[in-house]
């Protein structure tokens, strides 16, 4: 199975869906073969992508493959760029699922199956904004976590809560589980505050070296994603930024950050 | 009592703490006596004004308020302006509530008696960013929903679900239940699909004049607040807009609203 990358923040609108279709196609264009799972019900990165999901449950989606994880089954969406697409079923399976068997490992149960049907290179999950039952099964299916967030003093609250979710699942669910670090989205240099915030995130995973938490290896990560109204426009023409606006800055961040991306794909 | 409005929208980090101490403030700054009401556990009214829970329970908070209506109590946040504080207790009350007597009335009750002991013009409720209990406590306390939300493709997706809730609220629990409207938040006049998304979304409530649901007199509030970071740097120095930067366009545009807003206040 392939590096699998879970893009997680409990608080939303963060940039969580924008970060995670853009580096999938970011990295689908550096000739990754990448599949991309969307983990929300609210779907926002199937819609941003243009996958439509027909009435007539003829397209495979993720709550199927929750359901029956051997069968799962993704669909195209770009060259090199496989997508598990969402919709608004997904919102029952917590409650489906909820006394289910081995509840947590659904999602890993269907990655290795999609894994095993074709090549890919990384998964990339766009985890919900929630800490419920699909959130924990986006991070039992993962190898990293990835932290989208702003660079705003009250972002910083809800950063502890989220890092002590991601310990738990790893004492208890999956012991590899690590958090590579911090995607700062809707980046604004001006901002008075901002390099005190990201100082902050930088010294809280300074302390956290070597201390045996999953977070000890975090950092944040390379580059900033700064606020580029290309980036808004994207979804609404289901489009990767790369493909709508493809001279923007926001494309230009995207795809340095893949780049850099890549460095945590073969530590080696 | 009052008129009471709750500040409500699902999805996360749209705006709805920010406008609510902002327009609470505002409305203060009018000679309103505003009661504000922080029902998210995140606590980012609270902590935006300034106010410090005290760890030995002598802080009335929201959680107590939910607890024993009856003898709920706020806090002075500023000149003709109260607030009811959220900590992170508030978390674990919809667990405790979960099974008790009239658990959606609890805090209409507690208002009512705040109410009772001070002069109140008018109520702002901050709602987390759910449709759970602590929320359809907001609704159930309200006259007015005000839905602060972003002129973005994807936002548009939510805002169905959100009057649907708002709609079963008005059907089983307050039948007098009514939209105010939309407050456009971080509104950005240079992106290509802002004009479109208000258009869609002032067309969708003008098809809805008249047709007997909640939202039949609701519209865009006026006028939007622009991004503006002066706006997000004020939490992390416990003020309002107008204490942190008078001059700012989003102090500017705050009050602006604020005075529209009066009119909501008395239709006559
Ligand atoms: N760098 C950016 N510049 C401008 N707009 C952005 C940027 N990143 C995200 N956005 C916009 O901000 C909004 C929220 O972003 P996004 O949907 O990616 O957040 P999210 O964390 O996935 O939200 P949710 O919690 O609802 O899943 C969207 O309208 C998106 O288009
Ligand atoms: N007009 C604006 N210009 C710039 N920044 C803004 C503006 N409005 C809000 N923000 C910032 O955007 C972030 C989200 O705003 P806010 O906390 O008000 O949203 P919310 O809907 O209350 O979020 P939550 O769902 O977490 O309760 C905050 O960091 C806030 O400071
Ligand atoms: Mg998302
Ligand atoms: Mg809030």
């Amino acid at each position: 199975v392939p590096k699998v990358f879970a893009l997680m923040n409990q608080k939303g609108g963060v940039g969580k869906s924008t970060t995670a279709v853009n580096l999938a196609a970011a990295l689908a264009r550096l000739g990754k073969r990448v599949l991309l799972i969307d983990l929300d019900p609210q779907a926002h990165a199937t819609l941003h992508l243009g996958v439509a999901v027909e009435g007539d449950g003829s397209t495979p989606t993720v709550y199927d493959a929750l359901l029956e994880p051997n069968t799962a089954d993704v669909v195209p969406a770009g060259e090199n760029l496989w997508l598990l697409p969402s919709e608004t079923d997904l919102a029952g399976v917590e409650a489906e699922l909820a006394q289910a068997e081995g509840r947590h490992h659904r999602l890993r149960l269907a990655i290795e199956a999609i894994c095993r049907a074709r090549p890919i290179d990384v998964v990339l999950i766009d985890c919900p904004p929630s800490l419920g039952l699909l959130t924990l099964n986006g991070l039992a299916a993962a190898d990293e976590v990835v932290i989208p967030m702003q660079a705003h003093f009250l972002a910083l609250h809800g950063v502890g809560k989220l890092l002590e979710t991601v310990r738990l699942v790893a004492q208890q669910v999956r012991p590899s589980l690590k958090v590579a670090g911090v995607v700062l989205c809707m980046y604004d240099q001006q901002a008075s505050h901002t390099q005190e915030v990201v100082g902050d995130i930088e010294a809280f995973f300074a302390e956290a070296r070597d201390r045996g938490v999953p977070w000890q290896r975090a950092r944040v990560l390379w580059p900033p994603i700064r606020r580029n109204i290309k980036l808004a426009e994207a979804p609404s023409f289901g489009q990767s930024i790369f493909e709508y606006a493809p001279q923007a800055a926001g494309a230009r961040d995207y795809a340095a950050l893949a780049r850099h991306f890549l460095a945590l794909l073969d530590p080696s």
